[in-house]
């Protein structure tokens, strides 16, 4: 059950699976959840329609988690996010009013197969795990895959390295079906956020320039106050602002295409630590990890509900 | 031992280049080595001041940290034993039920 599940631990993608069906099964009146494909290897790409369905047209945010694969505690934290949901949607009245007024569609894992491959084979692995026939080297960055200024600055052409943009936009399955869903649901699709270790930075585009957003003082401001409700948590500093200066540029990343494909509130967490353990982020963090990142995406939430446009 | 123990001996190394030379330098270096990147996610952000995590192999280790010295580019060794990192990572919870 919900409450026998252990939050504070790594789990499998098989757990996270079994994870899924099981709250499908129990939670009927705020859970739904459904494939939108297939990955590279064949395993189904599984996302959680979170909130009370009272209606079928609600604006909705998506979350995902672990585009890459060695980066554990973004998984964990979507986890985490739908445990808390569930939890408190009664007896929260901020919780209730996102669970009535949107619907969250949640990924928990996003890159299925680099993440089994990492309990598997290779603790750090990143990419997709995507062949291509004239080259030893697998799999594709799948934050470098995006049809946006697609293999450009920060990404490489070469498909051994690490940011290997693939060999054309949407190349990954994993990538299609996403973009896909995004295109279809893009109307009601508020905001989009997706989980990253490691760095404690909140980011939001451009990413591949440094050009100012149209909607920066929004977004900015959402940002900001995100940040200082976590900080409120546990006194751990992010740090935030448009990726390309805060982080580095890059291109062909899904935070930018989702902006520019017409979702206004686009982020990308950067989570704990800033490498102390780097992505070996033990599992005693999780909990305090995932208490100081819940209260910063409830912020920006309830920030959207109510004051930006 | 978790993953055949193929981290034995591995290190992840800071470097924070002080100058345009010294970040030159990793560049090279890393190349040649073939390190993982942890930060930045690729060689071609190393640049001056810039927070830069490697892990490397055992075997590799010895030859970065001989150049390291050599050169004089300050580093910090953020993992001594990735091995031993991995297995403690989710050692504290390891005897519980992982449901």
């Amino acid at each position: 059950s919900l409450s026998e599940y252990n939050y504070e631990v790594y789990h499998s993608l098989e757990d996270i699976q079994s994870w899924l069906h099981h709250l499908n099964q129990t939670q009927p009146g705020l859970v739904r959840v459904f494939s939108i494909g297939r990955s590279y290897e064949g395993r189904p790409l599984f996302i959680m329609q979170l909130g009370r369905k009272s209606r079928a047209y609600k604006r909705a945010v998506w979350i995902d988690c672990g585009i890459h694969a060695r980066e554990w505690i973004g998984p964990a934290f979507c986890q985490w996010f739908v445990r808390e949901a569930i939890l408190t949607y009664k007896t929260d009245p901020a919780m209730k009013k996102m669970l009535n007024h949107l619907y969250f569609y949640i990924m928990p894992v996003f890159n299925v197969d680099g993440y089994h491959f990492s309990w598997t084979h290779d603790r750090f692995w990143r990419k997709t795990r995507s062949r291509d026939s004239k080259f030893r080297c697998r799999g594709v960055d799948a934050n470098r895959n995006w049809k946006v200024k697609w293999c450009d600055e920060g990404a490489s052409a070469h498909p051994c390295d690490d940011t290997y943009c693939g060999p054309f936009p949407e190349s990954e399955p994993e990538v299609k079906a996403v973009a896909n869903f995004l295109r279809k649901h893009r109307k009601r699709i508020r905001a989009y956020l997706s989980f990253h270790a490691y760095a404690q930075m909140l980011l939001y585009p451009y990413s591949y320039k440094y050009a100012t957003i149209p909607n920066f003082s929004c977004v900015e401001f959402a940002a900001h106050k995100a940040v200082k409700a976590l900080r409120s948590v546990h006194g751990i500093r992010y740090r935030h602002g448009p990726a390309s200066q805060t982080l580095y540029v890059s291109s062909g990343n899904s935070m930018d295409w989702a902006y520019k494909n017409g979702i206004p509130y686009a982020f990308a967490f950067e989570l704990r630590d800033t490498g102390h353990f780097g992505f070996l982020l033990p599992e005693m963090l999780i909990k305090p990890t995932c208490t100081e990142t819940m209260l910063a995406v409830k912020n920006i939430t309830m920030h959207l509900l109510k004051k930006c446009p | 031992h978790s993953y055949d123990n193929r981290y034995a001996g591995d290190k992840v190394i800071r470097l924070i280049p002080k100058s345009e030379e010294e970040a030159l330098a990793l560049k090279n270096i890393y190349h040649q080595l073939k390190v993982d990147l942890w930060q930045p996610s690729s060689i071609s952000y190393v640049s001056e001041g810039t927070i830069t995590d490697v892990h490397i192999s055992q075997n590799a280790s010895r030859t970065l940290l001989a150049f390291l010295q050599e050169t004089h580019i300050y580093y910090k060794v953020l993992i001594e034993d990735l091995q031993k990192a991995v297995e403690n990572e989710n050692s504290l919870q390891t005897q519980r039920n992982r449901r």
